[in-house]
């Protein structure tokens, strides 16, 4: 028996919104630890990995380890039938093939449940062991939003590179070229305004911007996003769900042949 | 040239 009640229930619709054009079909797993799931891209260059920790729930019972397989755009259609201060919770028996959604409003006064069908999916899981980066930058995550934006009208890759002087972000296209450089500036008024550079080399690689344009769904879900870059490692770039735990998308690098 | 690598290529299978 799986029973989730999440009181911020738009917190489980941003998600889904974060994802859903990244991914098409994924597994949710759901252990004593939380409710997690991670999933690729169709080309296999981008991977999402989401958390929601078990204590960020009101209840939270989850009996044995289960894992659901869901059509993303399908739970993003049943979720959209949601309030934003709705109530969520989240039903499956053990061995069932179907999932149950159940909002509730804040007077209490309406309550709608819907029931879908679980897929089966075959699940391809990574490893991603813990690692040492070259660079880790955190920054508002409206900021990240907007120079991917604002990039990818120009060009179709970005160089993001980490130095001293700051992470700049470069890209080229038929019209010309352009570059964003974003310094260190810890005197903000609000820390989440802060752009903080923890550098132990200096790094520069390459990505497709189209990828990073869909991380940036998930803006949303934090005011502040941190982007880890080695050379030898595919970024990462998180936004922390306050209380609950995270959204981790990794993207490969392109690497000249 | 740039070639995109797959995340496969840095993570494996567990």
């Amino acid at each position: 028996m799986l029973e989730l009640r999440l009181v911020q229930g738009s917190l489980l619709k941003k998600v889904l919104e974060a994802m859903k054009d990244l991914v098409t079909d994924a597994n949710f797993d759901c252990s004593a630890t939380g409710f997690s799931l991670q999933a690729m891209d169709s080309s296999h260059v981008a991977l999402v990995a989401l958390l929601l920790r078990s204590e960020g729930f009101e209840h939270y019972r989850c009996d044995r380890n289960i894992t659901m397989g869901m059509n993303l755009n399908n739970v993003s259609k049943l979720l959209k039938c949601a309030g934003n201060d709705d109530i969520i919770t989240i039903k499956a028996d053990d061995g069932g093939d179907t999932v149950t959604f159940m909002f509730e409003n804040p007077k209490q006064d309406k309550i709608s449940d819907f029931e879908m069908k679980l897929m089966d999916l075959d699940s391809e899981h990574l490893g991603i062991p813990d690692a040492e980066y070259h660079a880790i930058v955190r920054m508002p995550s409206l900021e990240f939003s907007r120079i991917c934006k604002d990039l990818s009208s120009i060009g179709d890759t970005v160089v993001i590179s980490v130095t001293k002087e700051g992470i700049k972000f470069s890209t080229r296209g038929d019209i010309g070229n352009a570059n964003i450089v974003c310094r260190q500036n810890t005197t903000v008024d609000k820390p989440e305004e802060a752009t903080v550079i923890q550098m132990n080399e200096a790094v520069s690689l390459t990505f497709a911007l189209r990828y990073l344009n869909s991380f940036t769904k998930a803006t949303s879900l934090s005011e502040t996003v941190t982007i880890s870059l080695s050379s030898e490692l595919p970024l990462v770039a998180e936004y922390k769900i306050a209380d609950m735990g995270y959204i981790k998308f990794y993207l490969a690098p392109k690497i000249e042949d | 040239q740039c070639i995109q690598k797959r995340i496969s290529e840095y993570f494996s299978r567990v």
